[in-house]
């Protein structure tokens, strides 16, 4: 899901937190902050705190090497030069293993403190990416409009202009169906279109997707994972 | 028209 937006990526390894990980694009406007608890694995150890410099192109690779099906398990020793990466099948007489190389990575990693938000929003994470895919036909920018009883994305282009308003409902049938918006006061925020479709490529990993919002100020935009998360936090455009 | 800002200038290097 990221591998578009950071070539490069430290992941931070812990028995008590998990793998995290935090990265910034080179254009400084989008930051990702992954979390994968370790109760998402079906065995995690880490005796000793580690960071794992990745190059997500080559992670890629190694991993699409795997079946779907197949157990993945990743080993890196105490001071790693390499990730090792074995897949193996249920009846285990197909075994594969692969060995990533490790880099030295010296990456910003900014502290996020916590933020007041001034409105939350979740809503279907397919919708999401469906206004983030077909606004950015029409803009470069997409403008987000929250009041109490609406969310307006609105795209102002060369050939013309659009808008998606959608009102909030609880679907007791589906609840990942629903749009919720909870709100302290009104914002309207502009965001660059690419970034936005850079971050709906997490769509898979979660039926909804949560956006906080804040008047002047990085939006969040989160994927719940079934123990952990990806977060996305992506700096606003401003009237020039 | 509008003018893209960073996160550098909201979040502190740590």
């Amino acid at each position: 899901s990221i591998k578009d937006s950071v070539k490069l990526c430290n992941f931070n390894c812990s028995q008590s937190q998990g793998i995290t990980v935090q990265a910034i694009d080179d254009s400084r406007v989008l930051l990702i902050a992954l979390k994968i608890d370790a109760g998402s694995f079906q065995e995690f150890r880490c005796d000793k705190d580690l960071v794992l410099g990745l190059d997500l192109e080559s992670l890629s690779k190694i991993l699409k090497q795997g079946n779907n099906e197949e157990y993945l398990t990743l080993m890196a020793e105490d001071s790693p030069d390499n990730l090792m990466a074995v897949f193996e099948d249920k009846k285990k007489d197909r075994i594969s293993e692969f060995s990533l190389k490790l880099m030295d990575i010296d990456s910003d990693v900014l502290t996020i403190d916590d933020m007041e938000t001034d409105c939350t929003i979740t809503l279907p994470a397919y919708e999401f990416a469906k206004i983030a895919k077909d606004m950015k036909t029409l803009s470069e920018s997409l403008k987000i409009v929250v009041t109490k009883d609406s969310v307006k994305f609105n795209a102002e282009g060369q050939i013309g202009t659009g808008s998606v308003i959608l009102k909030p409902h609880t679907d007791m049938d589906k609840p990942e169906e629903s749009v919720k918006i909870e709100l302290n006061s009104p914002v309207a925020l502009t965001f660059g279109a690419k970034y936005l479709n850079d971050i709906v490529k997490a769509t898979s990993l979660s039926s909804t997707v949560t956006i906080k919002l804040t008047d002047k100020s990085p939006a969040l935009f989160e994927y719940k994972l079934p123990s952990g998360y990806l977060r996305y936090y992506l700096a606003p455009k401003f009237d020039d | 028209k509008y003018k893209q800002s960073s996160l550098l200038s909201f979040f502190t290097n740590s």
